[in-house]
């Protein structure tokens, strides 16, 4: 997890959990992995989401959760997922 | 834009919607009109109509839930997820739920409920999310002015992509939604979509708008919009017919019809199927009552039907050709009325006075005529 948060380390766990329950609703196809579930690589689900989000947004495809990422996360939204579902 | 896959889409074209539930950060007359003015922006684009019922399954059923509330989505409280809907079909198909947990607003002191209201209903009518940050389908919220809203061209062109462009009037070129702002009333190429008499007026009905007028006084003609009148027809009225000695009029949208007394409604909508139509018609293009023959002659495409108000059912051998049987009146009828014994079929930009008993046309004006153009 550390390795996908450029933010100091209290607020850096708040953003994860944040992230992973935003893309656990908006980014997992019906059926596929929520992140955090025991799954064979578990950093490369959440990395490659971050990715799908990032395009989306049309945001810097870095893969992390940086502050123009987080931004989108925290923005209020639509509860349709954004990932054909 | 996005389509859901499989690219679900209502196979119907007129739709019914319901509130079930409030919210208690608007009152109701506010959450109506908010609801209302969001099922136009889409309805302005295609050719499909919304009739809103008060009890029982519609189509699109529209609730304010908070937390879990049974559909496996739940809500997660103030800001985060403010609302969600399902795409098309039955069932939990097309409906649309908002997180009572937000503070609702029609303005800008909180979350604006017409433009929430506005993106869900894109996804009840089967668009997915856009990844183009000017659409109303992107995801995120931003707070767009309800009145005056324009629908974005992405999203016309979404959900053009699923109905189609609405009717254009009269052969008009089909652009993407960007309707008149100040349209042209006087249009002479356009005609009427319903016209009927109603207590001592005629009344004219185009799009959004109806005209009223004195039958002998063709002048102080002004127009109103449907909804300040009759907020359950909004626009684009099929039909509408008189029956003067029972004081009651009927109005005609798709496969349903309401009853009034002058301009109050008398209860929710009933099916056109009640007159004893074949279950392939979905919509009616004119009626016009004759008083003499108390009948109701019903218009549907290029055939028409007669139904006997005394006997309260549709008559026999019907439909018949209506150019055979009105010879002189040319083109689908778009609007009938019957005055002083004589018909007045409206056909696109053209009027045609026809006499019963003659039967036959006497003479052809300009449909504009009639609203002091």
């Amino acid at each position: 997890a550390s390795s996908l948060l450029a933010a100091a380390p209290r607020t850096s766990w708040n953003n994860y959990h944040l992230a992973q329950a935003y893309l656990n609703k908006y980014y997992t196809k019906e059926g596929g992995h929520q992140i955090g579930e025991l799954v064979a690589r578990r950093g490369n689900s959440m990395v490659k989401k971050i990715k799908e989000l990032q395009t989306f947004f049309n945001l810097q495809v870095t893969g992390k959760l940086d502050k123009s990422t987080m931004d989108v996360i925290k923005r209020p939204r639509c509860g349709v997922p954004d990932v054909a579902n | 834009y996005r389509l859901f896959p499989g690219e679900p889409k209502w196979k119907k074209n007129t739709l019914t919607y319901r509130i079930s539930k409030y919210t208690s950060s608007m009152t109701p007359a506010e959450v109506d009109k908010a609801v209302e003015m969001a099922l136009q922006a889409w309805s302005s684009a295609v050719p499909l109509s919304f009739v809103r019922v008060n009890s029982g399954e519609a189509d699109i059923m529209i609730s304010f839930e908070t937390g879990d509330h049974g559909d496996s989505y739940p809500f997660d409280g103030p800001r985060g997820t403010l609302a969600h809907a399902f795409a098309p079909g039955e069932g939990l198909g097309g409906d649309t739920h908002f997180d009572n947990a937000e503070k609702w607003t029609m303005g800008t002191n909180g979350f604006n409920l017409f433009t929430v209201a506005a993106h869900e209903f894109g996804h009840a009518l089967g668009l997915a999310h856009s990844s183009d940050p000017s659409a109303l389908m992107y995801p995120t919220y931003k707070y767009q002015r309800p009145y005056g809203f324009h629908l974005p061209k992405d999203d016309v062109k979404g959900i053009q992509a699923l109905y189609g462009p609405r009717k254009p009037f009269l052969g008009k070129p089909t652009s993407p939604h960007t309707p008149p702002h100040h349209p042209d009333l006087c249009d002479s190429t356009s005609s009427f979509d319903a016209v009927t008499m109603l207590g001592k007026e005629l009344l004219f009905f185009r799009d959004r708008i109806f005209w009223r007028r004195q039958v002998h006084l063709p002048s102080g003609i002004r127009p109103s919009t449907i909804t300040s009148s009759f907020p359950q027809l909004m626009s684009n009225v099929d039909a509408a017919y008189e029956v003067a000695e029972r004081g009651t009029a009927y109005f005609f949208k798709g496969p349903h019809y309401w009853i009034t007394r002058g301009f109050q409604m008398q209860g929710p909508p009933r099916t056109i199927y009640d007159f004893g139509f074949p279950r392939y018609v979905q919509r009616i293009d004119a009626a016009v009552y004759v008083p003499d023959t108390q009948k109701t002659l019903f218009f549907v495409g290029d055939e028409y039907y007669s139904y006997d108000e005394r006997k309260g059912k549709m008559e026999k051998d019907y439909p018949k050709n209506t150019e055979e049987e009105f010879p002189g009146v040319n083109g689908q009828i778009d609007a009938a009325v019957e005055l002083n014994g004589y018909i007045y079929f409206f056909s696109g930009p053209k009027a045609y006075k026809y006499d019963v008993e003659k039967e036959d046309v006497v003479s052809v004006v300009k449909s504009s005529s009639w609203i002091g153009c």
